[in-house]
């Protein structure tokens, strides 16, 4: 899970690019 | 009733399509024609309308908190989202300023396209309802893979849009870039030029995308049965599309599923591509998004 912890956030939340 | 759920599921697949990608094919292949009525996008053919055309962007900072310990360089982008002087050093020549700058707005475009491609997917019926690591197998997976069909409607063979169309940036000035820069866009021409004589509409990718995305076969998925399932209901949606939308176009289903082999071969030497920059551009990071998607893919 921490490999991919921003494509697990993209999936769960709707992340704002600035978030990125 | 079975083909209406088909249809059924193709225009909600197409609604979400049309609300994640905000340059559709229909808009870009109007611009190239063209025919779009707005002004023709500015055109970047050497470095000094590539300078010209920084004006014509706004700039959009890359985020960069491993710059220190990654170097390495740029996704492929379908579109150039704002050229920035976040990573212009104040050594090399303005021509190395100005490639590296160029790339890394490259990136900035690639991870905002990356969402694009998540919030879609999450609409696919059912995508979410599976296990979440495999969705993001999935994801890791199909994203480039999605990325190179959607830069296909952009391009022709004289050059591609970039920054959602508003410029045109021609195929011998990013070949005339420095190695491996300068080749690593000719696969990606080449691939979309065939691709492109297959004359899908956006209906059409639409549901190649979903298809795309739900690919079975990736390393590492812990449920793959349901996978399978979600995609031969799409699979069978994108047949019945095709047999409305291309009546006399014969084996076009077979065709577009042959493409995905083709694909998968150019994200192989776009991670190579990767590599090479990585060695190579001591100035470049990559974004953590894209690292994630990269590291221990092929």
């Amino acid at each position: 899970k921490e490999k991919h912890k921003i494509l697990h956030q993209l999936l769960q939340n709707n992340t704002s690019p600035g978030d990125l | 009733p079975e083909a209406a759920d088909l249809r059924a599921l193709s225009r909600h697949l197409y609604e979400a399509y049309l609300k994640n990608f905000p340059l559709t094919k229909a808009k870009a292949r109007a611009i190239l024609s063209g025919k779009a009525g707005d002004k023709a996008p500015f055109v970047i053919h050497d470095m000094k309308s590539l300078m010209e055309g920084e004006q014509f962007i706004n700039c959009r900072q890359i985020p960069c908190q491993e710059h220190h310990q990654q170097q390495l360089a740029p996704a492929l982008a379908p579109g150039l989202a704002g050229l920035t002087e976040a990573h212009c050093g104040s050594d090399g020549n303005i021509s190395d300023e100005l490639e590296l700058r160029f790339f890394n707005s490259c990136q900035s475009r690639s991870v905002e396209a990356v969402r694009e491609v998540t919030e879609f997917a999450k609409s696919i019926p059912g995508f979410i309802d599976l296990d979440l690591n495999d969705q993001v197998t999935l994801l890791k997976y199909g994203v480039i893979e999605i990325l190179i069909i959607m830069m296909a409607p952009l391009m022709n063979k004289d050059g591609t849009l970039i920054s959602y169309g508003q410029i045109f940036m021609t195929r011998e000035f990013l070949k005339s870039l420095r190695k491996p820069f300068g080749q690593m866009m000719e696969p990606k021409f080449e691939f979309s030029v065939k691709f492109n004589t297959l004359e899908l509409d956006d209906n059409d990718m639409t549901l190649f995308l979903a298809v795309i995305i739900l690919s079975g076969d990736r390393p590492g998925l812990l449920n793959v049965k349901p996978i399978e399932r979600l995609q031969e209901t799409v699979l069978h949606s994108l047949e019945l599309q095709l047999k409305i939308s291309h009546p006399d176009s014969l084996q076009l289903f077979a065709k577009l599923l042959q493409k995905m082999t083709d694909l998968r071969q150019i994200v192989t030497d776009h991670v190579h591509f990767i590599q090479l920059l990585r060695k190579r551009e001591v100035d470049m990071c990559l974004h953590p998004l894209l690292q994630e998607i990269m590291k221990d893919l092929y």
